[in-house]
């Protein structure tokens, strides 16, 4: 029979909100 | 003898491989340092079809950091640009267009049934093998809800001048003057003159540049459609408020200029084959207020006219304009309060919205309608000036 293809790993996502948090982070830590 | 051997092309899969020192210089050549001109003439939305390469070979090695880190400072990106560019029209389409590609993409090429029903096999051979990326999906739904909102809001701040003069001071229709009520401020016909007036075509002017740039820039017609639903909503409410605060506009050539500009721009919608967008529609308030500044006002018939046509107009908004109405010369009555009592008879089972004045900042829910490409992976090719040469085709 087909071999029925391995089900898909979830991948969590930040909010926009976090991923403007995490980039402001970045910015601030980078001189 | 010269024995040549003959390296056989791998077939181009569709993905694109970088290394991770390399994401800066992508996000910094794709996204960030990205001008629309230098993509004109090559396929619409080329940055969204590049990232999705990328993501999908990085899902194809099962390397999920790399796919959050990619996702994560696109978005980024995006953002930063549209801060940027926060007055730009033209760079706001172009990231929404893309934006709204990429999540094509993402549910394309998902692996999710409902969203292949469209592939050919060959696309369905580009789809994502190891992750789920369902919750990204929803942010770049969000993010394009944002930079929807952005693009509304560059193209209002555009119009919003040109309105009051526009449809309701310039005078385009030859020979009105003659029935102006006294002390009306006449307009001349020049797109824009000395005091800062303009006339219907400096509106249908900038609503032709807008539509040819949502055009160029290849975003979805849903989309185009929704964004000028709004823009005459927003035409409708603030030339309605002015009629609503204005005696000196509230007369029967005003009426009559009203109708005249009204048709113009449902005529230009037609031509550019956006009448379906309900733009018309929204704009019913103003049309049945252009028609009650001409219909008649003294018998009881009369009031029943007007009351049976003026459905999308309040009960308050209805009395204001007969109130404010200023007969076109000596010869014709001003509107009788007894009048106006019977309009107000005949409407009080309405149960109208209370407040007089329309909300011209209310902006409509939008929607991004699934839009699958019929594009394969593989026959997109990266152009040199996007100096993305550290990008390996897998």
């Amino acid at each position: 029979g087909t071999q029925r293809p391995r089900p898909r790993v979830l991948l969590k996502a930040p909010t926009l909100a976090e991923m403007e948090e995490m980039s402001t982070s970045e910015e601030e830590e980078s001189p | 003898r010269q024995v040549t051997v003959q390296r056989k092309e791998k077939d181009f899969q569709g993905m694109l491989e970088y290394h991770k020192e390399d994401e800066a210089a992508l996000i910094r050549n794709l996204v960030t340092d990205l001008k629309p001109q230098m993509l004109s003439g090559t396929v619409p939305c080329l940055p969204a079809y590049i990232l999705y390469m990328c993501i999908r070979h990085a899902d194809y090695t099962n390397d999920d950091l790399k796919v959050h880190s990619l996702l994560t400072s696109t978005i980024n990106g995006i953002k930063k640009v549209l801060k940027k560019h926060n007055d730009d029209f033209e760079m706001t389409t172009f990231w929404l267009s893309n934006t709204c590609r990429l999540l094509h993409c993402l549910k394309q090429y998902s692996g999710d049934e409902g969203f292949m029903t469209q592939n050919t096999a060959k696309q369905n051979e580009h789809c994502l093998k190891n992750f789920d990326l369902t919750e990204y999906r929803q942010v770049l739904s969000d993010l394009s809800i944002q930079i929807y909102q952005q693009l509304i809001k560059i193209a209002e701040g555009l119009l919003q001048p040109m309105i009051v003069s526009a449809m309701l001071e310039n005078e385009s229709i030859q020979g009105l003057s003659g029935v102006k009520p006294t002390g009306y401020r006449k307009r001349s016909s020049s797109m824009v003159d000395g005091d800062n007036s303009y006339c219907l075509e400096a509106i249908i002017h900038q609503m032709n540049s807008f539509h040819t740039v949502m055009c160029d820039q290849g975003l979805d017609p849903e989309i185009i459609l929704q964004v000028f639903k709004q823009l005459f909503y927003m035409i409708n409410a603030v030339t309605l408020n002015n009629l609503l605060l204005r005696k000196d506009v509230c007369s029967w050539s005003t009426g009559m200029q009203l109708r005249y500009n009204i048709s113009q721009l449902e005529e230009w919608l037609r031509g550019r084959n956006l009448h379906q967008s309900g733009a018309v529609q929204t704009m019913e308030p103003l049309i049945q207020a252009a028609q009650l500044l001409q219909l008649k006002k003294k018998t009881r018939e009369d009031a029943e006219a007007i009351c049976s046509l003026c459905t999308s107009l309040s009960t308050q908004q209805i009395v204001k304009i007969l109130n404010l109405y200023t007969p076109l010369n000596e010869f014709e009555e001003r509107v009788t309060v007894s009048f106006i009592r019977t309009i107000q008879a005949q409407l009080q089972d309405r149960n109208d919205p209370q407040q007089l004045l329309l909300d011209f900042k209310h902006m409509f829910p939008v929607l991004f309608p699934f839009n699958p490409s019929s594009l394969t992976m593989d026959s997109i090719h990266i152009p040199a000036c996007l100096n993305l040469e550290f990008l390996n085709e897998v």
